[in-house]
């Protein structure tokens, strides 16, 4: 009677599009170049490689646009290209490292929205810097959720150029989106003073973000999970991989920072025994391992290797770039966690400059995540929360008179984002506590210097 | 150099379930027995069965909660079983007929988290009263997006009943997600007058709607595709699967109400010829023929035979059952679609009786989508912005001073939710544009009574 079928993940995300971000011409312009800019981002930062990412969009009429987003990054791997392009849930963010990129969602979101809108396949070219570099034209088998490749082409790389181009057409509607393109190119470059962040748009205007240091963050490097963020899915999975035949060496060589003395003291509170070997734990076992790991306080919280800030110089620079304020105050909280999820506020407030008086309703916030700039959804956010919360007398800032900016940002291995459009970040109650500190911290820097300049001027006038 | 790897989509489901609604044991008790019961709903309604629903939540102490659903519902076939309740990605909701569930993921989520926060398999048992009925004990193996069958009965069903039984336990908070759970049945209850519908908290208490009328609206039935809502990835499969041997046959055989005459007319004007056999199309015929397809005019618009409204009647009974107010406007507008998806508003405004005077940010709006409530996510709602917009001076109606609730129910085939966790519904201008015209409808009914009441009272006095 009921007609039951499965579909595969590239059907389900192909059917809710509008889930990720794809709802219609005009936010679909937007989140593909936000899609594409972010998987050259990430190919360069990872490696610390300074980045050089160039976007052009071309109105090719009846509302069809064509993207080209060129990159210097590390490449993808020749065997790799169909499916990182090709195949839905696939990539090679599934790690515990901070990164833009988390779902292995994105770029074949958007190569899909092409192909249902304009019939277009993908082409890419790319190299990792060898002999070779190779050209690729693809489509999404959305069934079967797997690649159709149309064409393949291998050819010699004599100047060992490395990088990623990538390059189709899709439906849209450039004249609606333009503001939040142009403003998401603007923010991007505010977090990456050492990035060539270039856009020429189909009117032919040519936005362009030069680089103005060459200093840049440590990248971040993926860890082990740490017993905070464990649940029985994670120690089912580490328990089958595992060749550790004791509990000790299991728990040392799966987890962040659980040396063996942690480990000993750990498993006698668990009541669970040293020696054991790890496949011989029945459920009830598991299940008080796990919830026994979730309340021992005797582990090392989680640390900070597996995140990149930016760093208070480089925000500051960036912010001194875009806005020429009269002062900035920034700050950078220490690495806290949410679930074992380890991550970093930065904060800045700036004042004055070509920063412009808004009224309270309109305030100049600006918020990241992972380096990604928000520009939707702003009154769901946990930032708007702690915003409105904070009682900005206290710190003598009057929001309605005062050209005042605000600057969040959030490096965590996994961003509570509540949508896979990646729009606004959930209300965490430890990320809202670290965002309220961060900016209370840079109010009351912002007011000791309008204090000084006060007093400056009173002396002045005498 | 970087770790690549394809996931599936239950692993994906699995690392986001924050994106699906089981942010937190608070969220997650709502949202599991919100999954469960719109099951059960559907699997009465769709086969005209008068629901009898019941729900019962245990605490079995240190967090963990029992849950167990009981519904009258056609059941689920024997071989089904496994797949309906253990594999993400599965169920009999993907076809085009307005239905609670679409995504074939809400039951998985919830038997997932029961697995990895308490170790608990699900215990289904069900028949489609035959001769048998079956159990089955089951868990889900993640990482291959398969059923892993623990136990499984057949046993005789000499009472011939039919339905399905659910139970399994999960991490909750029920102290906290009480309010929100105790809302939901209440307001399922006031659209369905014509389901019994049960639920035993764990403190014992029994929240009981029994049913005050047997009189159901008629099920929705499935439809084929209407032109409008075409795309190239739709026109593909059609054409993969078609025994059609020429266009015209293709086209009244593929999409809603299209006959002979109309294709012809519409082939004509897409320049492609009658007698073509549809696999015989090339890309570019392909493109065309979609474009045509959406910007023709000649087509019949969708009709409703799909949608199972309330209706005027049943659902002013609902209201009256639980606020007894002294006067309610209903309204049902005409059937409407969205990218060729239909739709159809439902509407009301009630007064008096035991609504409460509210103050105006704190208004009582009651929102519904396939019979479902929406109780998150209010500012961020379609609806939310109309009753903004309105201006309800207009109407005389005040909304700081006099006793109103509003009630705003949308029927689709595609609900346009931003969500997985249907938490709210984006604004598409022709969902907008309905909803603002039923309140404004009802808005007028309800001035029209108060005005009468006014003079009625004025001739009183004298
Ligand atoms: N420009 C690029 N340079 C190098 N690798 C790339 C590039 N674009 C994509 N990739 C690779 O393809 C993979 C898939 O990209 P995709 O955008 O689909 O998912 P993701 O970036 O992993 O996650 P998300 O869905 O959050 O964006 C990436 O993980 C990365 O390994
Ligand atoms: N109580 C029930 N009675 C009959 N069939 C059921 C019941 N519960 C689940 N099913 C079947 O199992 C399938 C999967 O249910 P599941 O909740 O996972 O997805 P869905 O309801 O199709 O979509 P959604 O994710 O939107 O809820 C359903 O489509 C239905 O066929
Ligand atoms: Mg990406
Ligand atoms: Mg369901």
């Amino acid at each position: 009677r009921e007609k039951f079928q499965s579909i595969s993940a590239a059907d389900f995300f192909y059917r809710n599009r509008e889930i990720a971000g794809f709802d219609n011409p005009v936010r679909a312009t937007y989140t593909i170049i936000r899609e594409l800019v972010e998987n050259a981002l990430d190919a360069c930062e990872q490696y610390s490689i300074p980045p050089d990412v160039r976007t052009k969009l071309i109105d090719e009429g009846n509302s069809i646009y064509r993207i080209r987003v060129e990159d210097n990054g590390i490449g993808v791997p020749y065997d790799q290209v169909p499916y990182a392009f090709g195949q839905i849930l696939f990539g090679s963010k599934y790690t515990l490292r901070q990164s833009r990129g988390i779902f292995g969602l994105g770029g074949k979101m958007a190569v899909l929205y092409g192909q249902i809108t304009a019939h277009s396949s993908v082409k890419v070219l790319s190299s990792t810097g060898g002999f070779e570099k190779y050209f690729y034209e693809l489509n999404i088998n959305v069934q079967e959720n797997k690649p159709i490749i149309r064409r393949k082409e291998v050819t010699p790389n004599p100047g060992r150029w490395r990088g990623t181009i990538i390059e189709f057409s899709f439906e849209g509607d450039y004249i609606r989106a333009k503001p939040k393109v142009v403003e998401y190119f603007r923010q991007t470059s505010i977090l990456l003073p050492y990035a060539n962040i270039l856009f020429i748009d189909p009117d032919g205007t040519l936005y362009r973000f030069d680089k103005i240091t060459d200093e840049m963050p440590k990248p971040a490097e993926t860890v082990k999970p740490h017993p905070y963020g464990v649940d029985l899915e994670i120690v089912h999975r580490m328990i089958n991989a595992t060749r550790s035949s004791t509990m000790v060496d299991f728990l040392v060589n799966n987890f962040h920072r659980v040396g063996a003395a942690t480990a000993m003291n750990f498993l006698k509170e668990a009541k669970i025994s040293q020696n054991a070997n790890p496949r011989t734990l029945d459920s009830k076992d598991l299940l008080r391992l796990v919830n026994k790991m979730k309340e021992y306080d005797g582990f090392q919280p989680p640390d900070a290797q597996c995140l990149s800030p930016i760093g208070e110089e480089l925000l500051k620079k960036g912010i001194i770039r875009e806005f020429r304020p009269e002062y900035v105050a920034v700050t950078q909280r220490g690495a806290s966690a949410y679930a074992g999820y380890p991550f970093i506020v930065e904060a800045a407030i700036a004042y004055g400059g070509d920063i412009p008086i808004t009224p309270q309703d309109e305030m100049l916030v600006f918020r990241f995540a992972n380096k990604i700039p928000l520009l939707y959804d702003l009154h769901s956010d946990v930032t708007m929360k702690v915003i409105k919360k904070i009682n900005w007398q206290r710190y003598r800032l009057d929001l309605s008179s005062m050209p005042l900016a605000f600057f969040v940002h959030i490096c965590a291995t996994k961003v509570p984002y509540k949508t896979v459009g990646k729009e606004y970040i959930a209300d965490r109650p430890e990320v809202e506590y670290e965002i309220e500190w961060a900016l209370k911290t840079c109010a009351r820097d912002v007011r000791n210097h309008l204090a000084k300049k006060e007093k400056a001027d009173i002396v002045q006038r005498r």
